[in-house]
């Protein structure tokens, strides 16, 4: 069982902590910054898959982790924006490739992104231009999850008031995302309720681990404070769980079917008729 | 007594709720943020001064705060990069020109900067290009004073390391700053102990406070979350009572001086020969 992701957001949002979070490993080790001599500030982003193999409950996924660091940081953001863009086009391109040959590819990879979180900062106000901009252009062509980053930020009341923001902008901008559908006529109360819960969540509030202490029998991932504690696997504090078991477990085959026949068919189509 | 500063930052870093906090009262409302369809992305910031009279203990200070709403907001930033730096040389320029004028104008008055807060986002890793292209060009015009916006975001370890790699870019990028200067020959010892101390916490770890309760007879100045309580004026929460003190009281004068012996003249000095 595969599954590709990509995590998209300006550098310092706690992306790498995420994706160590969700793996409950180190994929993107934390001293890896570089230091001043060392740091050049490229004009590009530098886009590196990452292969992670994940065991739950039983059930073995090679996750292919895609982060962007280096997304928003310049002065003039245009050139990385296009190159995220032209990353999902490439892996459209390689299997459109791949479906025309007459002779397979044995060794081939597929290795389209079925999820692309984007994360917001948590600035309290609304979405910048910079996300409504990339999420529109990318919107077609991925199933996108906008989530809060560093959510610990927000006061409770400032985190209502955002999500709010950002859903009426989401809406207003046109701006499509991944939106846990289901059939009113088709799915069963359950699959109904379960959806309609997650995408009154959206964009979920996530929070990334700094430590994991032991209390008793329970091992609790935190990040600790002067003034508290905050547990990233505690519904009262953020939606991290719940959008873990959405991403990894409940919702893969339906990211990965609307990857395969309605995003990459639109981008088949739109291609083979120019 | 007059006094003029400036804030600079990206939109959400709290500069409002920071002057609101500074001021001990509300300059800038918190519910002005204009909805969807009144937001236009504006090339441009605008800048507004705004008068407060503050009262220091019996003193009276006429303080004039000059936000930069949308610095950092848009895909590319050069055009508000240039903005606020006009902005600073026009003040400038009126004295300049005041200066020269064989009949002077009674009514002028003097808009020099006297303070620029530089609000860095607390991404966690190192000054980000922007940051140091914007410091960089105005060091040499202003008295810059770099902030970490949102110190609540990182916790105890985190800030040692960031304020520590904030120190290192600043000497490695030769930004100049406001240091609190000393006279090792001249300067009692506790001035000089004062200005190491001050010295060492650069850059300053602000939080700006959501509300305020009362406990007894104390006012306690905070922002609550569900796992703990912050308070603004607890110096082991944050930088922001020390750097209140001595922005409006102890170097208020050092900080006008500069700008008008140092700043100015080499402002001057430019513009005449040239
Ligand atoms: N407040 C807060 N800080 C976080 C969170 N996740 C990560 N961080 C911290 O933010 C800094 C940058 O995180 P990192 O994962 O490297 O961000 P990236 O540049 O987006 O990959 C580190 O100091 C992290 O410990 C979070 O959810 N909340
Ligand atoms: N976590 C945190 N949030 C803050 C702080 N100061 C302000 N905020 C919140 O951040 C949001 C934006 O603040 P605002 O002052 O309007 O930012 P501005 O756009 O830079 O003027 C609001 O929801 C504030 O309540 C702070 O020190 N820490």
């Amino acid at each position: 069982l595969n599954f590709s992701i990509m995590i998209v957001g300006a550098s310092g949002l706690g992306k790498s902590t995420f994706v160590n979070t969700l793996c409950d490993g180190v994929v993107f080790p934390k001293k890896d910054y570089p230091s001043s001599d060392k740091l050049t500030f490229e004009k590009t982003v530098v886009i590196t898959p990452v292969n992670v193999e994940l065991d739950l409950d039983g059930v073995k996924l090679s996750l292919s982790v895609v982060d962007t660091p280096g997304f928003g940081d310049n002065i003039n953001n245009e050139a990385c924006f296009n190159q995220i863009i032209a990353y999902i086009d490439k892996q459209f391109d390689d299997v459109l490739g791949e479906e025309s040959r007459i002779k397979r590819n044995p060794k081939f990879i597929d290795n389209r992104v079925h999820a692309c979180l984007y994360f917001i900062p948590p600035t309290g106000h609304a979405l910048r231009e910079l996300d409504i901009e990339f999420m529109r252009k990318l919107g077609p062509k991925v199933n996108i999850i906008p989530v809060i980053a560093k959510a610990d930020t927000l006061s409770p009341q400032e985190l209502i008031d955002f999500k709010k923001r950002v859903v009426e902008d989401l809406s207003y901008y046109k701006i499509p995302t991944y939106s846990f559908p289901y059939d009113e006529e088709e799915d069963d109360e359950e699959t109904i309720e379960e959806n309609q819960h997650l995408r009154s969540l959206i964009p979920f509030s996530i929070i990334g681990a700094d430590e994991t202490i032991t209390e008793g029998n329970r091992r609790i991932r935190c990040r600790q404070y002067q003034w508290g504690r905050v547990e990233v696997d505690n519904p009262l504090h953020c939606d991290f769980d719940t959008l873990r078991h959405a991403l990894l477990i409940s919702h893969l085959n339906d990211l990965k079917e609307i990857t395969n026949d309605v995003l990459y068919e639109n981008y088949r189509t739109e291609k083979l008729s120019h």
